[in-house]
């Protein structure tokens, strides 16, 4: 999981973006 | 009753497509064409095109944030600092002429141009993957299939996203706004010089094909949902919303091409050469990353690149 952590976060976040 | 299903689902595809790629084939070909008028985009094609590129940029003010209004701006200083952006002095800044001057060799130059490709294929990346949530029943999935689905989908779909701005000439970047040569991409130092090449003669190939935007969103949609991907935990389901999204895809070229023969074959046959582009491709980002010295990869691909293929 930790291995993709942006991914995941990109996946579970609709609204929030992460900061790229 | 069947047919009107996968009618709807091409429609909400189209839909989704429509709201989360800023643009769309229609508008990118009718930039290439000449179509808009006033609206031409800048050429570049030497250095010289390529300062004043930025120029051009700073003058137009960009269009992004009609798109992206609903973004934090933490997220519109990540497009800017693409291509388009005029925010000098950026880490992945390109187009900035101070930068451009300050750092003075012509070595860095490639660089900072990958970089800035960097950045806003990140931002694609996101965009990506919120079309994907927005293919029914890709959230129900289990949550490592979805990662596994895009870690090995997104630069395919990258790719895919390309042919429509490109021609056999160059290609449209920076939203539509500029046009880079394929000759200028040629010149550049090795190996980026040849990374543009393989996409250029695939697009040009994948373009014959004449798809329109909805017939596009359905195969990104296929694209996403292949139940190969290594290391899928649960490809049942995955199979069953590829194999509708792909009926949905049949029919929409039947009634959109009722004259092109084996258009949905063709198209099917296209993913193979695909996969050999994306390879290529990741193995020429790792050869960067190991003859390059101040090269660094963007957080989200090197996530997305690390152990594929």
């Amino acid at each position: 999981k930790e291995k993709h952590k942006i991914l995941h976060q990109l996946l579970q976040n609709s609204t929030s973006p992460v900061d790229l | 009753p069947e047919a009107a299903d996968l009618r709807a689902l091409a429609r909400h595809l189209y839909e989704a497509y429509l709201k989360n790629f800023p643009l769309t084939k229609a508008k990118a070909r009718a930039i290439l064409s000449g179509k808009t008028g006033d609206n031409a985009p800048f050429v570049i094609h030497d250095m010289k095109s390529l300062m004043e590129g930025e120029q051009f940029i700073n003058c137009r003010q960009i269009p992004l944030k009609e798109h992206h209004h609903h973004h934090q701006q933490q997220q519109t200083s990540a497009l800017t600092a693409g291509l388009g952006g005029a925010h000098q002095g950026s880490e992945y800044g390109f187009l900035g002429m101070t930068s451009i001057s300050e750092e003075g060799p012509q070595d860095a130059l490639e660089l900072r141009f990958f970089h800035s490709c960097q950045s806003r294929s990140a931002e694609a990346v996101r965009e990506i993957t919120e079309f994907a949530k927005s293919i029914p029943g890709f959230s129900e999935l289990d949550l490592n299939d979805q990662v596994t689905l895009l870690k090995y989908g997104v630069i395919e779909v990258l790719i895919i996203m390309m042919a429509p701005l490109m021609n056999k000439d160059g290609t449209l970047i920076s939203y539509g706004q500029i046009f880079m040569t394929r000759e200028f991409l040629k010149s550049l130092r090795k190996p980026f010089s040849q990374m543009m090449e393989p996409k250029f003669e695939f697009s040009v190939k994948f373009n014959m094909l004449e798809l329109d935007d909805s017939e596009m969103a359905l195969f990104l949609a296929v694209i996403i949902l292949s139940g190969d991907r290594p290391g899928l935990l649960n490809v049942k389901p995955i199979e069953q919303l590829q194999e509708t999204v792909l009926h949905s895809l049949e029919l929409q070229l039947k009634l959109n091409h009722p004259i092109s023969l084996q258009l949905f074959a063709k198209l099917l046959q296209k993913m193979t050469d695909l996969r050999q582009i994306v390879t290529d491709h990741v193995h020429l980002i790792q050869l960067l990353k190991k003859t390059e010295v101040d090269m660094c990869l963007h957080p989200l691909l090197q996530e997305i690149m690390k152990d594929l293929y």
